[in-house]
């Protein structure tokens, strides 16, 4: 563990936190692309299926298994208790592509051709571009909440974190994943023009509308 | 190899 993945970890956390509070306290999931949460909870079904089977550490458990719960518990909010406030006209995102080219990429690039490691190779592709029909979403209603900004800002903000602690283990430790990597500067570089508009605005006290 | 120290991460 070092300093960028525990930041990261965090940020990643107080991610899903805040997209909770939010749901929860407004009771509402207006402006949330249910399509990008489910590909998070299938990103994480799919990685963190050696839960069980494979022990790192407590910390490593226990947020597997908040992570797990956490993003069950979203769906279920969005897509059950507050199903009357989610805009599907808006969350029109073909993702059923994000997950039919997921599959074929881990199928031909991955580290070796096993069950887990295919299914840990598809989640690591998928959460890349999970994110892409919340940006469209974003995009189509010209204009994001403010928590809904910080909750993207704080996901965006998690990978590229994860970045700087690839670097670190790279010359600290000799290790480098590269299909992790790569994949996490794509993930990473998906929320650049959102994090130049966070910045410039939403820091500023002002809203997120995007230029129409 | 490489695929099985990455998995210590989230």
């Amino acid at each position: 563990m070092n300093v960028f993945r525990l930041i990261g970890d965090m940020s990643h956390l107080a991610a899903i936190i805040i997209l909770l509070i939010k749901i929860w306290r407004s009771r509402s999931c207006s402006g949330i692309s249910g399509k990008s949460q489910l590909l998070f909870t299938a990103v994480f079904t799919c990685r963190y299926l050696d839960l069980f089977t494979n022990f790192v550490s407590i910390y490593n458990t226990t947020m597997k298994i908040f992570f797990l719960a956490s993003s069950y518990a979203t769906i279920y909010l969005i897509f059950m208790k507050f199903k009357a406030t989610y805009n599907r006209n808006h969350d029109t995102f073909r993702f059923e592509l994000l997950i039919v080219v997921s599959v074929i990429l881990a199928l031909l690039i991955n580290h070796e051709f096993s069950a887990t490691e295919i299914l840990w190779t598809f989640s690591i592709y998928l959460e890349a571009v999970a994110i892409l029909p919340q940006l469209f979403m974003i995009t189509k209603t010209g204009e994001a909440e403010s928590i809904t900004s910080h909750y993207l800002f704080a996901l965006g903000s998690y990978r590229g974190l994860y970045i700087l602690n690839w670097i670190y283990r790279y010359y600290v430790e000799g290790h480098l994943d590269w299909i992790a990597v790569l994949s996490g500067i794509v993930q990473t570089g998906l929320y650049c023009d959102f994090f130049y508009l966070y910045i410039t605005r939403v820091m500023k006290g002002k809203n997120l509308t995007l230029p129409a | 190899s490489s695929n099985e120290v990455a998995k210590d991460e989230l």
